[in-house]
C-alpha cells in the first residue's frame, strides 16, 4: 500500500526532477548531471546537491525573490509564470568549454 | 544587476524584418499583427541608431514566425503557458529571427494584466531585444527581465534596456550630432550599362532600402498617413523607387569545341589455338574398383590393416593408390602469354612507385568516360567525404572514389557495396562516412547507421538513429565528423547539430544546437570532414570551405570550387 501512493520524499523528488529539469533549460544548472535517485552515491551526490543549491539561489536572485536555496513556495510560482524560452544564463552557446 | 550583451550584433543598422509567409499566427490578423510587430521594433528604434525596413521576403534580417511544440530547432514549445516565445541573436540565416508560440492566447491590444492573455507587444519588444543582441537581464521592471510583467499602457523604453542597446548601436542624439555612423548598410543604385551590374541589380530588386522615418508612435501628427507598408504607391514617393532597369541582352556563348576523331587501334594480336586437354585414359585412378564380397571372404575393411603399405610387398593384385589423394599429377603447363619475358608482357597491377606522396590528390583518370549513371569527378557535389585509413573516400551516388597517397586509384569510381558488401543491394546513396575513434568505419544511410570493422559489418547493426539518442523525426544525417580539435565527435542535420560521446553511444543531453555556433557554413552542408593537414573542410553544393578551428570560422567567407582541389580537375 506504502508503494501505491506517493510518500513524501516521493513527492520531492518528483518536485526536484521538474524542477531540475527548469534549472537546466534556463541555464542554471548544466545538463546531464548524474540522476536524482542514486543521491546517495557518496561525494558526487554531494557536489551534485551543491550545484543544485547554487543554481535554485541564482535562479532565486535573477528572478528577484528572496535567496533561500529551497524550493519554497516563491520559486515554485516563478517557475509556474510565463517567461521567454531563451536561457538565463549562456554558458550553453560555448562549445567545448570556452566562455566568451 | 544590468543589461547583458550577447555578443553577436548587427554589422549595420538599417535592418529589414518581415513576418513569415509560411508560419502566420493561426488566431490573429495577419496585417494587425504586423502593425503590433512594427510597433515594438518602433521601441528600439526610437532608442537608437537603428531603422527597421519591413520586406515581403523570408530573407529579411529579423524573420517573425509562429509555431507550435517542436519547431526543429533546440527550444521546443510547450503549449499554453510558461514558455511565450524566443528569438536567435544577431547572424546569417536563422540569426535575428522570432518565433512565437501559437499555442498562446495572444492579445493585440494592450488591456489590464488581470484578464488572460498574453500581450503580443510586450513580448515582441522583448523578442526583439534578443534579435539585436541583447540577453535577459535581472532588473526587474526591465524590458529584457525574462519573466513576463505585463505592458503598461504609455510605455516607455526602460533605461536598463535603453543602456544597452545604444552601448552596442549608438544612440539617435549621437547620430543627429555627427551624422550617419558607417554602419548604414549602403543603399545601392547600380549604374545600368555594365552586365556586371545585372546580379547588383538583381540585389536592388531584392531590396529596396527605404528610409522610412516612421511617425506612428504617437499616431497624432497632423500630416500622419495610416501605416501602409511596403510595397508603397509608386507615384507617391517617386524619388524612392530606382527605375526598373532594362534586362541586358543575353551573352551569345562561343560554340563548343569539335572533339578529335577517335584514333583507330591496331588489331588485335593473334593468339595461338588452344591446348588440347591430354587424354585422361591413363589417368591412375584413385580408388580400387570396388569389389562385392560375399559371406565367407573376409571383408579388408573390418580389420584395420587392410589397406598395405607400399612398403610392403604384396601380392595382391589391386593396383597401387597414393597415400595422398589431394595432390595432382602435373598436368602440362600452357605457354604463359604474359610472362615477363614474353614482348606483350602487361603488368595486370597497378605498379608500386617510389614518387613522394603527394597531398594534394593528383588528376582524375580524364580518359575514363564515365558511364551513363556515374558521376561526373569534376562536375558534382559530394554525399559524404571522409578519410579512412589515411586515404580520402569521396561518395556521390552508389560511387565513391579513392584518393591514397599516390593519387587516384585507377578505375574509380567504382560501386560503394563493392567495398562494403553488406550495404543494402539497392544502395543508392549514403548520407554521411566517417571513421571512427577505434577505427571502425560508420556509415549513415537515411534513418540507419551501418558499422563495419574494416569491411565487415559489425554485429548488431545496423542501429536506428534514435538509438544514439537522435530525434525519432531525423530522417538523415547530412555529414559527421570526429573534430580534431577537441576529439569530439559531431552530427549535422539541417539548421542543427549534436555533439556524440562514443563512449556513452549516444548523443549528449544539451544537443541539438543552431549551426550558427559554425560561422559561415550556413545550413544543410553536404559533408565536413578533417583533412590530413589537420584543418576541417565543409563541404556544400560544388565548393568547399576551410574551417578556422580556433576561431570558429570559416577562414574566407566565399567558397573554394571542390572539383579542382579534390579532384584534381
Amino acid at each position: 500500500a506504502s508503494s501505491a501512493a506517493p510518500t513524501r520524499s516521493d513527492r520531492s523528488t518528483h518536485h526536484s526532477k521538474s524542477v531540475r529539469s527548469y534549472l537546466q533549460n534556463f541555464g542554471y544548472l548544466k545538463k546531464g548531471q548524474p540522476e536524482m535517485a542514486n543521491l546517495l552515491m557518496g561525494d558526487v551526490a554531494q557536489s551534485y546537491e551543491d550545484d543544485f543549491r547554487i543554481a535554485i539561489k541564482t535562479l532565486q536572485e535573477f528572478g528577484g525573490i528572496p535567496v533561500t536555496g529551497e524550493i519554497d513556495e516563491a520559486t515554485k510560482e516563478l517557475i509556474k509564470k510565463k517567461r521567454c524560452g531563451r536561457p538565463d544564463r549562456e554558458e550553453g552557446d560555448i562549445e567545448d568549454g570556452r566562455r566568451k | 544587476k544590468r543589461f547583458a550583451v550577447q555578443g553577436e550584433k548587427w554589422k549595420y543598422t538599417n535592418l529589414t524584418w518581415s513576418l513569415s509567409s509560411s508560419r502566420r499566427p493561426s488566431q490573429l490578423d495577419p496585417h494587425v499583427t504586423r502593425s503590433v510587430l512594427a510597433r515594438a521594433l518602433d521601441v528600439w528604434q526610437q532608442a537608437s541608431r537603428l531603422t527597421f525596413t519591413e520586406v515581403n521576403s523570408d530573407d529579411a534580417d529579423i524573420v517573425v514566425s509562429f509555431a507550435k511544440r517542436y519547431h526543429d530547432d533546440a527550444y521546443p514549445f510547450d503549449g499554453r503557458g510558461s514558455i511565450l516565445a524566443h528569438a536567435f541573436f544577431p547572424g546569417s540565416g536563422r540569426g535575428g529571427d522570432a518565433h512565437f508560440d501559437d499555442d498562446e492566447l495572444w492579445l493585440l491590444q494592450p488591456k489590464n494584466d488581470d484578464e488572460d492573455g498574453t500581450s503580443l507587444f510586450a513580448v515582441a519588444a522583448h523578442e526583439f531585444g534578443h534579435s539585436l543582441g541583447l540577453s535577459h537581464s535581472s532588473v526587474k521592471g526591465a524590458l529584457m527581465f525574462p519573466w513576463y510583467q505585463g505592458i503598461q499602457p504609455n510605455f516607455v523604453l526602460p533605461e536598463d534596456d535603453r543602456n544597452g542597446i545604444q552601448q552596442m548601436y549608438g544612440s539617435k542624439e549621437t547620430e543627429r550630432k555627427w551624422g550617419k555612423i558607417p554602419y548604414y548598410r549602403p543603399i545601392e543604385t547600380p549604374p545600368p550599362t555594365t552586365t556586371t551590374t545585372t546580379t547588383t541589380t538583381t540585389t536592388t530588386t531584392r531590396r529596396p532600402y527605404i528610409h522610412h522615418h516612421h511617425n506612428t508612435h504617437q499616431g497624432h501628427h497632423p500630416n500622419h498617413r495610416p501605416y501602409t507598408p511596403y510595397p508603397r504607391n509608386p507615384n507617391l514617393y517617386p524619388k524612392y523607387y530606382p527605375e526598373k532597369p532594362s534586362s541586358p541582352e543575353r551573352p551569345t556563348y562561343p560554340e563548343r569545341p569539335t572533339y578529335p576523331d577517335r584514333p583507330s587501334y591496331p588489331d588485335r594480336p593473334s593468339y595461338p589455338d588452344r591446348p588440347n586437354y591430354p587424354d585422361r585414359t591413363n589417368v591412375p585412378t584413385y580408388y580400387p574398383e570396388r569389389r562385392h564380397y560375399n559371406a565367407t571372404e573376409e571383408h579388408p575393411r573390418r580389420n584395420h590393416n587392410h589397406y598395405p603399405r607400399p612398403t610392403e610387398t604384396t601380392t595382391q593384385t589391386t593396383t597401387y593408390r597414393p597415400r595422398y589423394p589431394h595432390i595432382r599429377p602435373e598436368y602440362p603447363t600452357y605457354p604463359r602469354a604474359n610472362s615477363p619475358s614474353d614482348p606483350r608482357y602487361k603488368p595486370h597491377y597497378p605498379v608500386k612507385t617510389t614518387a613522394k606522396p603527394r597531398l594534394t590528390p593528383t588528376r582524375a583518370p580524364q580518359h575514363t568516360t564515365p558511364a551513363p549513371d556515374k558521376p561526373d569527378a569534376c562536375n558534382t557535389n559530394y554525399d559524404a567525404v571522409a578519410l579512412i585509413r589515411n586515404e580520402l573516400f569521396i561518395f556521390k551516388n552508389k560511387y565513391h572514389w579513392r584518393i591514397g597517397a599516390s593519387g587516384h586509384y585507377p578505375n574509380y569510381p567504382i560501386e560503394i557495396n563493392r567495398m562494403w558488401t553488406e550495404l543494402p543491394r539497392n544502395l543508392t546513396h549514403v548520407d554521411a562516412v566517417y571513421e571512427r575513434p577505434d577505427r571502425k568505419i560508420a556509415i549513415f544511410v537515411g534513418k540507419e547507421l551501418y558499422l563495419f570493422d574494416s569491411q565487415y559489418l559489425v554485429t548488431g547493426y545496423p542501429k536506428r538513429l534514435r538509438e544514439l539518442g537522435l530525434p525519432e523525426s531525423l530522417e538523415k544525417l547530412d555529414a559527421a565528423m570526429v573534430w580534431g580539435h577537441n576529439g569530439k565527435t559531431y552530427f549535422y542535420s539541417g539548421s542543427v547539430y549534436w555533439k556524440f560521446d562514443e563512449d556513452v553511444g549516444r548523443v549528449e543531453l544539451d544537443y541539438p544546437r543552431d549551426m550558427a555556433m559554425w560561422k559561415g557554413v550556413g545550413y544543410n552542408i553536404d559533408s565536413v570532414f578533417q583533412w590530413k593537414d589537420g584543418k576541417t573542410y565543409f563541404f556544400k553544393g560544388r565548393g568547399y570551405w576551410k574551417f578556422n578551428d580556433l576561431r570558429m570560422r570559416v577562414e574566407q567567407e566565399r567558397q573554394l570550387p571542390s572539383a579542382p582541389f579534390w579532384m584534381g580537375c
